[in-house]
């Protein structure tokens, strides 16, 4: 994941 | 993915698990909030929009499905199966939880990483997720007593957000310019919402009697 995204979270 | 966003994961799947489990195998919803579970039906609705646009990996798809499916399904349950329904207690169930949309949704509009829709909506979800337990924590203070199932299913609920704050510490430190303190500061919100109901379930399970809240 990038650093700059949390889009990855549920 | 770290260790204990998989914990937290997990946690989140076993709460909602025990909630399914319980309404599916006793048939019934006795000390359930529906007005919670409608706001959670709406919390993942809104934050998986792009469930069909963006593709992070099988598990993000899985576990999106698996949430979506199961408030749906724990919504139906409570509304239209008539055992269900029946041990649905509305007159305690009373919290205006439209009112607790509105003020998420003009913080969505004011405070959000960018304006556009997908991110609007998505920290609208994050909001309403802070205080979608609210109308459950207050039918628990009207019922006081509740039963092992629910009372583990908030415990699970309240834990998996816990175990989220210290994946954002983790992802901190660990991933350069990881900084999202819309989400932190709402994920923090949401476990100390959590925090005088975790205070009472342990002193419950140290004293090993069943967990009272006090009126």
């Amino acid at each position: 994941e990038d650093g700059d995204s949390n889009k990855d979270e549920l | 993915m770290n260790i204990f966003r998989l914990a937290g994961d997990m946690t989140h799947l076993a709460s909602v698990l025990v909630l399914l489990l319980k309404i599916h195998t006793i048939k019934s919803c006795a000390g359930v909030s529906l007005k919670t579970q409608e706001l959670y039906v709406i919390v993942f609705a809104t934050r998986y929009l792009d469930i069909f646009t963006s593709f992070v990996s099988i598990y993000n798809s899985l576990m999106k499905l698996i949430f979506l499916g199961s408030s749906f399904s724990i919504v139906w349950y409570m509304r239209y199966h008539k055992a269900v329904h029946r041990t649905y207690d509305r007159e305690q169930d009373t919290f205006r939880h439209w009112f607790l949309m509105l003020p998420c949704i003009l913080l969505a509009l004011l405070i959000h990483e960018k304006f556009t829709f997908f991110e609007v909506m998505w920290t609208f979800s994050l909001y309403l997720e802070a205080v979608a337990i609210l109308p459950q924590l207050v039918l628990l203070q009207r019922t006081r007593n509740i039963d092992n199932l629910t009372g583990q299913y908030i415990f699970l609920l309240g834990g998996y957000r816990g175990f989220y704050i210290l994946n954002w510490i983790y992802r901190y430190f660990t991933e350069p310019h990881y900084v999202h303190w819309i989400t932190w500061i709402s994920g923090l919100v949401q476990t100390l919402l959590y925090a005088d109901f975790f205070y009472y379930y342990f002193l419950s399970w140290k004293n090993n009697k069943k967990l009272q809240l006090p009126a």
